[in-house]
Formats: C-alpha cells, sequence, structure tokens
C-alpha cells in the first residue's frame, strides 16, 4: 500500500487502503469486512484473521477509541503484520492462527482519528451531534451498557467524558457491540488497546467488586505483563480498573465481560508523560513488540482454556 | 489545526481533598484538558494527575499551583515541539 509503514503514523485513508491490501495479499489468512459506517459516514472495516476452519473460537481485539492515542491503530496494525510475516514460522503464532480466528479492528473512532490528523492533535472523543449544544462528541468508552454513566462519567456533552445520551448511542459503539453480539458463541476474549500509563486492566471499571474469575484474570495479566517487560523492561501495572485506576463507568471491557466474555482486557501503552499521546515514531516498534509478547500470551492461554 | 505552540502538559499529585479542589478550581477557571485521568472529576488525593494548558495560561497555572504549595513538574514544555518531534524527521 503507498504510503504504509508499520513504524510511522498512518492516516486513516492509508490504513483504510492498508486493510484492502493486506487482506488482497493473504487471501488464505486476512479477510476484510465492514461492520458499520461511522457518524461521518466512513465505513468500520474489520479484519478476520486466522486459517481456514470451521467452528473456531475467537478473539476480538480493537484499536483507537480516543483518537489522538495515536500508538494504539499502530498496534493493531503491527499485530496483523506479525501475524502474516510469521504465520509458518513462529510456531505459537502459526497455532494460535490455526486455531483461533482474530478479529482485528484497527480504529474504532474513525472520524475522531481523522479529526487529530486534520483539525486537531489532541482531539479525544467521537464527532457526533449532540442535541442543544455546540460541544461535539461522546467519550465512546463511556457509552457501552455497563453501568452506563454511573460513575466516573459525566453528562455533559461538552466534557471529555461524556458518556452520550443512551448506552450506544455512538454509531461505531453500536456496531462494535452488534459485531460482538452476532458472534458472541465464538468470542472468547476481548482485547481494547488504548496508550496511555502502561497498565494491563481487567474488569470490573464501574464497580469495585471483582468478577468471578478475579483470580484467574490477575494470574493472566500478572504473566502478560512479565512477558511485555521481558524486551524492554517496561513497567506495568495490572489489575481490575476501578482499584488499580478509578471507578468508571460504561467501558467496553466491562461490557463485553458481562457478555459472557470471561477473558476481558485493557492495555494502556507506552508512555507514562514523557510523550503522553505524542509517543515518538522510533517508539512505534519497541512498544508494539513487547505489547505483542503479551498480547500472544493471553491468546495462548484462551487458547488452552477454552470454553 | 490549531498550534499547540508554547502550551504546557503539568504533573501534580494533589496531597489532600483541598490540594484537589484546587484543581477543580483550575478547570473552571480555565480550559484545562485532562491527560491523565480522563477528567477532573476523576482525581482523588495522591492521585497523579497530567494536564495540558493553554500557552497564555500557563504561567497563571504555575502561579496558582505555586501559592498552594502544589509541588508539581512540566512533563512537556512546548506542546508543539513535542508534536513535531512524534513523527521521524528523516523521512518526512
Amino acid at each position: 500500500t503507498g504510503g504504509h509503514s508499520y513504524d510511522k503514523y498512518n492516516n486513516w485513508d492509508t490504513i483504510a487502503a492498508w486493510t484492502a491490501d493486506i487482506a488482497a495479499q493473504n487471501p488464505d489468512l486476512v479477510s476484510r469486512t465492514v461492520i458499520g459506517k461511522t457518524y461521518e459516514g466512513r465505513p468500520m472495516y474489520l479484519l478476520k484473521m486466522g486459517k481456514s476452519g470451521s467452528d473456531k473460537k475467537a478473539i476480538f481485539m480493537d484499536c483507537g477509541f480516543h483518537a489522538r492515542e495515536w500508538i494504539s491503530p499502530a498496534f493493531c496494525q503491527w499485530f496483523v503484520k506479525e501475524a502474516v510475516e510469521t504465520y509458518g514460522k513462529d510456531t505459537v503464532m502459526t497455532t494460535l492462527l490455526d486455531k483461533l480466528d482474530f478479529y482485528v479492528l484497527p480504529v474504532v473512532n474513525i472520524d475522531g482519528y481523522v479529526y487529530t490528523w486534520t483539525n486537531d492533535r489532541m482531539w479525544r472523543k467521537t464527532r457526533s451531534k449532540n442535541a442543544g449544544t455546540t460541544c461535539i462528541g461522546t467519550d465512546p468508552n463511556r457509552n457501552f451498557n455497563a453501568g452506563w454513566c454511573t460513575v466516573g462519567a459525566s453528562k455533559s456533552p461538552c466534557s471529555s467524558t461524556y458518556c452520550g445520551s443512551a448506552p450506544e448511542s455512538e454509531k461505531e459503539t453500536k456496531a462494535l457491540a452488534d459485531f460482538i453480539r452476532e458472534h458472541l458463541s465464538t468470542i472468547k476474549a476481548y482485547l481494547t488497546i488504548h496508550s496511555y500509563s502502561q497498565l494491563l486492566l481487567f474488569p470490573y471499571s464501574y464497580t469495585y467488586n471483582l468478577p468471578p474469575n478475579y483470580q484467574e484474570l490477575n494470574s493472566i495479566a500478572r504473566a502478560a505483563s512479565k512477558e511485555l517487560a521481558s524486551l524492554y523492561n517496561t513497567d506495568y501495572t495490572y489489575g481490575p480498573g476501578a482499584t488499580t485506576i478509578y471507578l468508571a463507568a460504561g467501558g467496553s471491557d466491562d461490557w463485553a465481560y458481562d457478555q459472557g466474555i470471561k477473558y476481558s482486557f485493557t492495555f494502556e501503552l507506552r508512555d507514562t508523560g514523557r510523550y503522553g499521546f505524542l509517543l515518538p515514531e522510533s517508539q512505534i516498534k519497541p512498544t508494539c513488540e513487547e505489547t505483542l509478547l503479551a498480547v500472544k500470551y493471553i491468546a495462548n492461554y484462551v487458547l488452552e482454556h477454552l470454553y | 489545526g490549531p498550534s499547540f505552540d508554547g502550551q504546557k502538559v503539568f504533573r501534580v499529585v494533589p496531597q489532600n481533598d483541598e490540594q484537589v479542589e484546587i484543581l477543580n478550581f483550575l478547570a473552571s477557571i480555565t480550559e484545562v484538558d485532562f491527560w491523565q485521568p480522563d477528567s477532573v472529576t476523576l482525581v482523588r488525593p495522591k492521585m497523579q494527575v497530567d494536564f495540558r494548558v493553554e500557552a497564555e495560561k500557563s504561567f497563571e497555572v504555575e502561579d496558582l499551583l505555586k501559592e498552594n504549595g502544589m509541588e508539581y513538574q512540566v512533563l512537556i514544555e512546548n506542546l508543539q515541539a513535542a508534536l513535531d518531534a512524534q513523527f521521524d524527521s528523516r523521512t518526512r
């Protein structure tokens, strides 16, 4: 794909073209579908990865919930690249793709992502209009039906954490949720990639209550963080969202967990403030390399504990 | 898009409710973009808080923090420079 690079930040048009290209070049491993349209009418491309086979269980992974978190979509692209390049060479990746499907949504909040390239690099929310105000957008990660708008979210459309007019009021979150609901029997893990502060979180964020398989999730998170740190010694904190950072309702990880997906994790990638949302391109490769180790660990665990 | 020239990103760790209130006050009198946590309403004592302020307000913000005895760190001195540095200049 002209202009696309895995160790650079790519704009949306380049990413969209890349999704078509990677599917066309790897028809035995990758296929592309559209799961909906954004508020501004852009198609939401989803890549399905895995060696053809029937009745395969799947892992869903999304990137780019918050528009300004550019390292997040960069990771989803990196993951797809690694999958196609190492299939048949790396035994873990080969087994994963032989036995599981991965659904990869490279950018959830596409309109917002475009806006960060064209208008305001620091934009965070979606770009939908809110009735009765000039303030634009909803925080997509406060827009899911998981304790929706009860704690750690705002009812004000002008707020950066606006929960929206209703759960799944955003076309993007609705499309994502609809897809997962329609494939609930096969999706066994949900991973969502964010970008700030080196965390590996799991449910719950909307309550201090611990999930029934807390011990298992905590142990997976501990091991995955260790795997991640093994490459560049990047130190991740892990734990349930509410106690590890703060109470916040309406997150996609909590929602996915409550749908019955018992392995649900949120990654907050590299950087604890030195660069914030402006992680230099030179750090895309090491960030993605280390994150890939953790994702592969979790995927392999899920494969060994299918339910 | 807008220029981020001179915009700063601050880090503070409010030690008590009073210092949390100061951040709330700050957010009420000027535009503050919270990087971590996502919003001022999530700020609690002892929590690391990173936020961005407009260039013309940055000295005012520093004064307010100093006047109230809040220790702070400037994480990013000039956001525009950080923004330019995110791209690999050798190829762009």
